[in-house]
């Protein structure tokens, strides 16, 4: 699903060149659940909105479902955006002044659902993530960790083939955190969803069949779970 | 410090009217080191804002320092969060297009520092956590966890008497998160800094002297923390 090749990121400010990532190799094949860790600045969130194609790299190679996402189109990313990926933002990134509905609505408007289709699959996506009630509230109108949780149900409502999620459970108690953990191993589990999560809790890791760590903009640990 | 009889606070959406707070009592005395605990939506954001003063109550009673606070004028208010408070907000809440180091030394600009003076305290507690190096990035030109540690260090700069910590540590790694509580730690001993922080990871509550437990807008627990 994902391949990418000495990868690099470099942000400049103003004189400073700031390099988020130094070059990273990183293959992920289909139905894996790969967990993401490392410490604060280590380069996570870059890593992760180069592959969701939110952003482009400064150097090296990636290949998405074995295309070269460098030779592809502005509009055939979003395409792939839209109706394969599935993104959750380590700050959520609700539409503001938007009820958790309509946000959670969001990608199914790229497809073609009539309007009472729409709410109904967003609605049961909620009501999985223990939202429902929310629907109407505005996202300033939330916790944070019901804010998170629409921001899941948005990523998941497509029924996306990968789903990159960027410390999905930073604002849940340890309940909801795991019930959240436990919906994922089984999209991962029972539909085959490939899962690329950043976290940086062990318990919340030792959900995934890989821990891949970062460090200083580089992979320096790629393993498999064996806690499991 | 903190006195709150009866607090309840409800939001009302349109037709309906959610009671985040129930009916809270809690007195937090000087030194004080207290874990706030519970489930998402539980009303641990909604109490910590009130007890900064940040939101006013629906009903019930608060003394801060032995005053009552509804008696307070709007300026009183503003005078105490600047020079007595230290709040740590859930979202951060760092001004955007303004630098790190801009965000840091706002507390200070209500004191009557020369400007020089100002930027070394503001550096001084910038290194202390570990990010004096960003100084000069914009707040969107950081990574999640070191945005945390620029509003914990704007929280701190003025040296308040009563630190409000909300989910200080969501987006650190292990590292860094003990290094933070270290800090909290020290602030307390050594400086007799009164600490209220809301966290959902039991290692981080660990820290504290004393657990209180949230559900449903009401505190069900409130205990010595035995495990120190
Ligand atoms: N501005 C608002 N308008 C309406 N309801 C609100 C508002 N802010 C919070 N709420 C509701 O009040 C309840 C308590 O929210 P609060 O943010 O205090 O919870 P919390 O314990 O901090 O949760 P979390 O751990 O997810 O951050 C929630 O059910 C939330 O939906
Ligand atoms: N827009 C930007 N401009 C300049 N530098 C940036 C920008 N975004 C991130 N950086 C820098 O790139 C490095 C990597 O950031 P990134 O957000 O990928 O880290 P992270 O591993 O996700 O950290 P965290 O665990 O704190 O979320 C950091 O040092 C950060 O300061
Ligand atoms: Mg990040
Ligand atoms: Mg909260």
């Amino acid at each position: 699903v994902v391949d990418v090749r000495g990868l690099r990121k470099i942000y400049t400010l103003g004189q400073e060149e700031i390099g988020a990532l130094a070059g990273v190799d990183l293959r992920i094949d289909v139905g894996e659940f790969v967990a993401v860790m490392g410490p604060s600045g280590s380069g996570k969130s870059t890593f992760m909105q180069i592959v969701g194609m939110l952003d482009s790299p400064s150097g090296g190679s990636y290949h998405f479902e074995g295309r070269d996402v460098s030779r592809l189109t502005a509009d055939e990313r979003a395409a792939i955006r839209s109706s394969r990926l599935g993104f959750v933002f380590q700050s959520y990134n609700l539409l503001a002044r938007t009820t958790a509905l309509e946000n959670v609505e969001l990608p199914l408007l790229y497809a073609t659902h009539p309007v009472r289709e729409r709410e109904q699959i967003a609605r049961a996506q909620m009501q999985l993530l223990g939202i429902e009630h929310l629907a109407k509230h505005f996202s300033n109108q939330m916790s944070g960790g019901q804010q998170q949780r629409v921001a899941i149900a948005r990523a998941l409502v497509n029924g996306p083939a990968l789903i990159l999620a960027d410390e999905p459970t930073g604002a849940l108690d340890t309940k909801t955190s795991n019930e959240v953990m436990a919906l994922f191993g089984e999209l991962n589990r029972e539909r085959g969803i490939t899962i690329l999560l950043v976290t940086h809790e062990a318990d919340i890791a030792a959900y995934a069949k890989r821990i891949v760590r970062f460090r200083d903009g580089l992979i320096i640990s790629d393993r498999i779970n064996d806690q499991q």
